[in-house]
């Protein structure tokens, strides 16, 4: 465990406190993409599947039964309680174009043809695209509620950290993880965007808004 | 040298 991997590692576990925070104080899910929040129960479930046959330590077993949990969690609260106030209208990406081509790369791009290897390999990709239908969703409107700001940067930082913390276990471990690096480099490629209106506009006080 | 991975990570 490094610092750049913990403070990733926080950074996930703050996002999703963010995530809740909000659904609970505004009584809404207004603005959150289910489908983005449901791809990330099928990455949880698919990757920590390794739970039912490996030990790894006591704080990696806690935070992927949290962040199955947790994911669980919000989307019953998304399916559920505040129901109403979820707008499918606006959901519209179609996650087959997301779930299929990874399926089928986690197929061809893996370290071992096993079943659990392709599912780990498979929650890998799928990781990595997951946020589309939630940025998808804020392109159509062309704005985000504060706090789901702050959501989104959370979750972008946490993968961005991941990277330093590969680097150094590069030079500490002489370990390397080509799937999850290449995928992880992708992932935060994708919030290049939103963290560019982020810094420019939320952090400087302004309301989160694309131009038209 | 590098090493195959360790899936210790989350």
């Amino acid at each position: 465990m490094n610092i750049f991997r913990l403070l990733g590692d926080l950074a996930h576990l703050a996002s999703i406190f963010i995530l809740v925070h909000k659904m609970h104080t505004t009584r809404s899910c207004r603005g959150i993409s289910f489908k983005t929040q449901a791809l990330y129960v099928l990455v949880f479930l698919t990757r920590y599947i390794d739970l039912l046959y490996t030990w790894i330590s006591l704080y990696n077993f806690v935070m992927k039964v949290f962040f199955i949990s947790s994911s669980g969690y919000i989307l019953y609260l998304m399916k559920y309680r505040f129901r109403p106030t979820h707008d499918p209208s606006l959901d519209t990406f179609k996650v087959e174009y997301l779930v299929g081509p990874c399926f089928v790369l986690a197929l061809i791009f893996n370290y071992r043809f096993e079943v659990t290897e392709i599912l780990w390999t498979f929650s890998i990709y799928l990781e990595a695209v997951a946020i589309f239908p939630q940025l998808f969703m804020m392109q159509r409107t062309g704005e985000a509620e504060t706090i789901t700001t702050h959501y989104l940067a959370a979750l972008g930082a946490y993968r961005a950290l991941y990277i330093p913390n590969w680097i150094y276990r590069y030079f500490t471990e002489g370990t390397v993880d080509p799937i999850a690096v290449v995928a992880g480099i992708v992932q935060t490629g994708l919030y290049l965007d939103f963290f560019y209106v982020y810094v420019t506009k939320v952090l400087q006080g302004q309301k989160f808004e694309l131009p038209a | 040298s590098v090493r195959p991975p360790v899936k210790d990570e989350l």
